[in-house]
Formats: structure tokens, C-alpha cells, sequence
């Protein structure tokens, strides 16, 4: 339940969160993606975490239902992975989802 | 130069050697891009290796100068990874490369 609370409190704070690993080109992509909007996106890289890493992820699949990552979230809202971010921005839907919540 | 001896010779008798990670997007990427186009693609699944598999990306790297996954051979030739492979085929390459060796 303590990390529950942490995933709770890190996507309610942040505009914009991405739980990622350091050296997966996907996670990569989408925190490029990002930043090329110009949108400073908090980033918690699972791989740098000891043990709670691969703990943070059976708790973000409890969440979600998503194990994988990236694992993003905009303004508090569960998105998905570097496929569904990626059409969001493709269908021009990225942008207007971050201006409505000022995020960029 | 045990290993390195394995990786030259997997390389020598498969026409395309794929040195991949089970879980890894981008090597998933470069592995169905081959079945869509008919090629039986020989896999390595480093990850499934135990010790041997760093070992393996060690050896990589000092015959390829690349480390990451996918790690892609054709014809005995190194290629790259998902972006160079993806690449080739984006170019009209790919195909032409795999009839020359009589791979597809
Ligand atoms: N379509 C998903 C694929 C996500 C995916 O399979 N991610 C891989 C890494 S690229 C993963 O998390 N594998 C299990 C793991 O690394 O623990 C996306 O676009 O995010
Ligand atoms: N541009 C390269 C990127 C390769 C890459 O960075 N691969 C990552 C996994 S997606 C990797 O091997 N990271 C280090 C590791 O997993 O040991 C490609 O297209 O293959
Ligand atoms: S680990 Fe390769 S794309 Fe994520």
C-alpha cells in the first residue's frame, strides 16, 4: 500500500510522469518526444531503483494493468505505453490534452 | 575467444543471426519485420542465457563496436540494430540484399 500511495501522490503532483528504464529505446522515445515539446516530463527510471524497481512495476500493473514500460501519465490520467503516446501526438491530440491542462 | 569463436561461427552458417532480448520492443521490431518477409531469422535471446549472455554482448561489442540489442547479422555481415535494419528496408535494400544470398 506504501508504494500504491507513492504512484498516487508522483501522478497527481507531476503533469506529466513517465516510469521508464535508462536503457530501452521506447522509454527513450517517449521522454524525446517530450522534451522536443517542450514539456518537462518527471521521469523515474525503474532500473535505478534496487529492489523497488521491479516492485514499482508489479504496482503500476496493479494500477494500470500495465507491466511494461514506459509507462506514462498526463495530468493524473493513465495513457499507456510509447505506441499509444506516440498515435496521440500522430492524431494530433497530444498537444491539445497539455494546453488544456497548461502543461506546455 | 571461446565465445567470440561461437558468435563467428553462428554468424557464418545462419544467412540472418539476430542477437535479441526476449522482452526488448526493438528487437521484437526487427524480428517481425524478417517473418512478414518470409525470412526464418536465427535468434539468440540473450537474456535467456544466464552469465553467458553479458558475455555475449561483451564479445559483440569488441567484433561490432555495438553493445545494445538487436544486434543484426545478414550473410555473414554485420548490419546494426533496429534503426539501421528498419533503415535498409525503408531504402529498398533489405529485399535485394536477401535474394542476392538467396535468403527469401
Ligand atoms: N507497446 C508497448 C510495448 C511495451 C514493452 O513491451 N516494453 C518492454 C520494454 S521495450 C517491457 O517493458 N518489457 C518488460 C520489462 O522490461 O520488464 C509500448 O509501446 O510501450
Ligand atoms: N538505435 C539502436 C538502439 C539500440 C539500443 O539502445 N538498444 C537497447 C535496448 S532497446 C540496449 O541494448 N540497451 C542496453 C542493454 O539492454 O544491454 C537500434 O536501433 O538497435
Ligand atoms: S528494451 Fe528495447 S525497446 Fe525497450
Amino acid at each position: 500500500a506504501r508504494l500504491e500511495e507513492a504512484v498516487k501522490k508522483t501522478v497527481a503532483e507531476n503533469p506529466v510522469v513517465i516510469y521508464s528504464k535508462t536503457w530501452c529505446s521506447y522509454s527513450m522515445e517517449v521522454k524525446a518526444l517530450f522534451k522536443r515539446m517542450g514539456v518537462d516530463a518527471h521521469v523515474i527510471e525503474l532500473d535505478q531503483l534496487g529492489s523497488q524497481g521491479p516492485q514499482l512495476q508489479k504496482v503500476l500493473e496493479r494500477l494500470t494493468g500495465q507491466f511494461t514500460v514506459p509507462n506514462v501519465f498526463i495530468g493524473g490520467k493513465h495513457i499507456g505505453g510509447c505506441t499509444d503516446t506516440v498515435k496521440l501526438w500522430h492524431d494530433g491530440k497530444l498537444a491539445p490534452m497539455l494546453s488544456e491542462l497548461n502543461i506546455s
